[in-house]
């Protein structure tokens, strides 16, 4: 039945539609979306960081007036070397994409290797289930660091962070390093680090996706934990977690598979 | 005519539409009596993700107005029914030989794309860009 208590005359034949109908109409417009079935997250707050840094895009993209041009919405924080990631600040990675995709951070383990005392934070982001044919234009991991009290202003940090290459039961997991700059204890805002080539590789090589990992030192140093600069990791507020976004442009035209 | 933009639609949407799906066609046809058939034109069709419930994984938008093209393309298709060359050229062969040759078709010429946000079932959340999803124009095809 389409519009039985519509107070609009309909040109069209009135009948109550069938469940089976309904369910077939619903599984139509779930196709229009490319969807298999309606999904069913078992998170959906929408005030986490990922969904509100998803709508800030999404907003940008309906109503900047012309669809094709948007701006980028979230502007990290610069730390000392200037914009972490110049690529990523012009907006024409997000006006060429077909889809943007934010991962929830999986798992996130604050480990200390001894005996050399090494802090570090591990995260994992499922990038498995892209739909086919679609490749990774950009990528970043987004990370937030809180204003701490306790420390000097002009004190400084070097915050590194790494793609964990091979794991090992007995000793430090082997890492590659993606980028390596320095905070101020005073600063507060998102982190932001381009992870493009590293989501590629993970994208291509679903079973090389070990995680990232931060690091974090003193001017002289020593490592020290990422609670000590204000990182915030899975116990902070929800609209400050971190998490990654993937941009994606489809490879090849989609043919809808014959039904 | 359609009945405003769909802004519009959203205040007169009627609470507690009965169906489950509910996709909400519209068209006042002034002249609808059968034997007059309408010309060609854009009428308004409005996809409800709200009244389909699917606002648990879908947070924006609330629905989307796709439009649908109906209406007649019958000699002579004059020029604002937005013909293409050949639909006037099939209209004569109509003409002459209705019965086996058919009339164009009232059909979108211009398509419009919308952007969904979403969830997947891992709480992922994917923001993606749909093409061809909102008539901008029909026309005799």
């Amino acid at each position: 039945n389409f519009t039985s208590d519509n107070e609009f005359h309909s040109s069209f034949i009135h009948r109550r539609l069938k469940s089976q109908e309904r369910r077939e109409m619903q599984r139509e417009i779930l196709s229009i979306l490319g969807l298999p079935h309606r999904p069913r997250p078992h998170l959906h707050g929408k005030h986490n960081a990922a969904p509100m840094f998803m709508l800030d895009l999404y907003n940008a993209m309906t109503t900047d007036g012309d669809e094709n041009r948007y701006s980028y919405p979230y502007k990290p924080i610069f730390t000392t070397q200037g914009p972490p990631i110049a690529s990523l600040q012009d907006n024409n990675f997000l006006n060429d994409a077909d889809m943007v995709m934010s991962f929830v951070n999986l798992v996130e383990h604050d480990k200390e290797f001894l005996p050399v005392r090494r802090h570090h934070r591990e995260f994992r982001f499922d990038l498995s289930r892209i739909p086919e044919g679609e490749a990774v234009t950009a990528a970043e991991f987004r990370i937030y660091k809180d204003f701490i009290h306790e420390r000097f202003d002009n004190e400084t940090f070097r915050i590194s962070i790494y793609q964990v290459l091979e794991e090992h039961s007995d000793r430090e997991s082997d890492l590659f390093l993606l980028d390596s700059r320095v905070i101020w204890a005073a600063e507060e805002g998102w982190l932001v680090f381009d992870v493009t080539a590293t989501s590629n590789h993970w994208v291509l090589n679903p079973g090389r996706n070990l995680g990232l990992q931060l690091a974090l030192e003193s001017t002289n140093g020593e490592s020290i934990s990422l609670r000590v600069a204000g990182l915030i990791g899975r116990s902070g507020p929800q609209n400050k977690q971190p998490f990654m976004v993937a941009f994606f442009k489809a490879t090849e035209v989609h043919l809808r598979s014959i039904r | 005519s359609a009945l405003g933009g769909s802004k519009q639609r959203n205040a007169n949407q009627p609470k507690g539409a009965k169906s489950q799906v509910t996709l909400r066609m519209a068209n006042i046809a002034e002249n609808s009596s059968s034997d007059q058939m309408q010309a060609c034109k854009k009428h308004e069709l409005y996809v409800s993700f709200k009244d389909l419930k699917w606002q648990d994984w879908i947070i924006a938008p609330d629905g989307y107005a796709a439009y649908y093209c109906e209406g007649e393309c019958a000699f002579p298709l004059n020029s604002y029914m937005n013909a293409t060359n050949h639909a006037i050229m099939q209209t004569l062969v109509n003409f002459i030989n209705p019965k086996s040759v058919p009339k164009p078709c009232c059909v979108p010429t211009q398509l419009n794309a919308i952007s969904v946000l979403y969830y997947d079932d891992s709480s992922n959340v994917i923001l993606k860009k749909y093409r061809n999803m909102v008539v901008r124009a029909c026309g005799c095809h």
